[in-house]
């Protein structure tokens, strides 16, 4: 029997030395095929410098070639050298995209370090914008000094360093040089990049994060881009990376047999990010797609993106961080410290830029939630059985009697954006935070604009507040979600018609807010309409997301009010994830006056 | 949460700074009693006394 067994075992070994030879061999042919590849690409890029020069002269008219322009460049903004002190930040426009760095200290030397993955394609653009912008109080994103760089000269050039100085020209006097950048560019090894890809990708179903993979994790992952792949065929790719045979596989070695996978016959077949249809003849292309859009969705740039313009992005944190709205923090106390980041809204009181706290792992969460396929895939059919518990059960524990002790940690949390002085009550008053949560205010704090004349409509809520003359508008700056519709958002039961291409007014109401709304207009109140739904948040990120319906998808009460300065204007109240309680104070044809309390939200499912 | 009011097409004219900001993907704190915008049948035959709306 021993001898049996160590036979067995032997050849047990032999065949499994056998099968990794073989696999290392097969990695080693697709490695040599994809950096044969890379040469190409990379001597493309290095000495097609036009001059045609020399033996290679063959070579480089081939390199010159517009084709060969594409890979993923890795660009670096190091560091600036201004002419005095200040704080400072840069921002590359290449293409349609612009991207920003950090603000640097008060320096006339700063160090931003940034890298940032751009996507060079043939008949693309190759000219990069680097836009250098003063930052501080008095002065705020002034543009100090610019350059514009080609990229396909810069990555043809042989460089004695691994980085370039430019100079920055004054944008109102070309001539004047006003500082200088250092930058370094470099084209990224696709192998590198499609390993480096896949691992990413496994990473995120290895839950426990112990660096592996269980076959049902791989599975899931697979469902998850949608890919149709037979269970046959993805038990065949798990054996083919296990190759100890003990049910689960390193993230490297998987990596490594999807890449290869992926060049043999893809996987993926439509990009997990943004849902764009990947060509199986392009398969380097594809993978960079992917690679990039994957960046981008898990915020795991040191570069902030997205921004149309270099203007646009100079106060970046301000259009797109303004979105990222946050719902950690009904969670009193929680978002303190380092772990803080910043968000601004544009305050119509005193017009400036008002900032809030937000924390910046709960923001990356939720974009990686909200803002990406895999996310929501992810989270799949048992999302709105999370949200909905979680709801609910805040709702209890915020009515329980023992909640009222975070009310004093909340009202400090957000002293600067709680005034105590216009609450009706005295903190006492209140005996769970549910209460405090619908507190009402005195009377007169909130002065009605043009009271007597009801051709004025009023703001319904203390909220952040975006208007839209037609729906298209909100689609395009605002609304996301590829499902949104009026009819969707009103329902079977209130007639839309009226208001197809209507104007759209959207109040978001933040933790912090007074959780009453009122009424916007003078007129009589139709019929109230309950719509059962789920409860995503409501924040921007969700709203910006492609793949989230919130205002059609969520739980949501609609009704009419009957006006005679503008007609009917519809009313919707939408329940978000823990606030998903919503009370009305009025009923179907009562007669309200504009500035008057129409209902509230409050804690619950 | 959120209140969403949806007018009918040419029914508003809403304030202009309001729709700047929002078609610059930036949400503008207010508070209850705001002037949000005028009926379209009134901003045709002439403003109303805007100088008595404050905005707060």
């Amino acid at each position: 029997g021993n001898e049996n067994s160590k036979e067995s075992s032997s050849s047990s070994l032999e065949r499994k030395e056998s099968r990794r030879s073989r696999l290392k061999q097969k990695l080693r042919v697709e490695r040599h095929h994809l950096r044969n590849r890379l040469r190409h690409l990379r001597s493309g890029t290095r000495n097609g410098n036009g001059n045609g020069s020399g033996s290679d002269s063959s070579s480089h008219k081939k390199l010159l070639d517009a084709d060969h322009f594409a890979g993923i460049a890795l660009l670096t903004l190091i560091r600036g050298e201004m002419k005095f002190r200040d704080k400072w930040l840069a921002c590359v426009s290449f293409g349609e995209q612009t991207f920003r760095t950090q603000i640097s200290d008060s320096t006339d030397k700063p160090v931003w370090n940034s890298e940032k993955k751009l996507l060079l394609e043939k008949n693309g653009p190759e000219v990069a914008r680097i836009s250098v912008f003063e930052t501080n109080k008095l002065s705020s994103n002034k543009l100090i000094g610019y350059c514009e760089i080609n990229l396909l000269e810069f990555l043809t050039r042989d460089l004695d360093s691994d980085y370039e100085i430019f100079d920055l020209l004054d944008p109102s006097t070309p001539n004047v040089v006003v500082g200088k950048i250092h930058i370094s560019c470099s084209v990224e090894d696709p192998v590198e990049t499609e390993k480096g890809f896949a691992r990413r990708i496994l990473s995120i179903v290895d839950y426990n994060g112990d660096g592996q993979l269980s076959f049902p994790e791989f599975s899931e992952l697979i469902n998850a881009f949608g890919n149709q792949v037979a269970v046959a065929k993805k038990e065949e790719l798990f054996k083919e990376a296990d190759l100890n045979g003990d049910g689960v596989v390193s993230l490297d070695e998987l990596a490594s047999l999807l890449a290869v996978q992926q060049e043999r016959e893809p996987i993926m077949t439509c990009c997990p990010v943004c849902g764009e249809i990947l060509e199986a003849s392009d398969k380097l292309n594809n993978m960079i797609h992917l690679t990039l859009c994957f960046d981008e969705g898990t915020g795991n740039q040191v570069m902030t993106g997205g921004f149309l313009t270099d203007k646009e992005a100079s106060y970046g944190w301000m259009f797109k961080l303004s979105e990222w709205a946050h719902f950690s923090s009904y969670d009193v106390g929680l978002n303190k410290g380092s772990s803080a980041s910043h968000v601004l809204v544009f305050d119509r009181r005193t017009k400036r830029l008002v900032e809030e706290l937000i924390d910046g792992k709960i923001v990356l969460s939720m974009r990686a939630i909200y803002q990406s396929k895999v996310g929501l895939g992810l989270v799949g059919k048992g999302a709105k059985e999370i949200l909905q518990s979680i709801s609910e059960k805040q709702g209890r524990k915020m009515n329980s009697l023992e909640s009222a002790k975070d009310i004093p940690k909340f009202v400090e949390f957000f002293k600067d954006q709680i005034n105590l002085a216009d609450v009706k009550h005295p903190l006492e008053h209140f005996k769970t935070f549910n209460e405090f949560f619908v507190r009402e205010l005195k009377p007169g704090v909130r002065p009605i604009a043009c009271m007597e004349d009801d051709n004025v409509a009023i703001c319904a809520a203390d909220c952040r507040l975006t208007a839209f003359t037609c729906v298209d508008d909100s689609l395009r700056f605002w609304i996301k979600g590829r499902k949104f519709s009026i009819q969707g958002l009103l329902g079977q039961e209130i007639s839309s018609s009226a208001f197809i291409d209507g104007t759209l007014v959207i109040f978001r109401l933040a933790p912090q807010d007074y959780h009453r709304f009122h009424v916007p207009v003078t007129g009589t109140v139709g019929k109230f309409v309950s719509i059962p739904g789920c409860l995503y948040t409501v924040n921007p990120i969700a709203i910006n997301s492609k793949y989230c319906n919130v205002f059609t998808e969520n739980k949501r009460v609609v009704t009419t009010i009957s006006t005679a300065e503008f007609g009917k204007v519809a009313f919707v109240a939408i329940g978000a994830t823990m606030v998903g309680s919503i009370t009305f104070l009025k009923k179907t044809g009562d007669y309200v006056k504009k500035g008057d309390e129409f209902g509230y939200f409050s804690f619950g499912g | 949460s959120t209140v969403i009011c949806v007018f009918e097409k040419n029914a508003i004219e809403i304030d202009k700074d309001l729709l700047e900001n929002s078609a610059r993907s930036l949400e503008t704190l207010v508070s209850v009693g705001m002037k949000l915008g005028v009926s379209k049948k009134a901003y045709d035959h002439g403003l109303p006394n805007l100088e008595r709306c404050a905005l707060q």
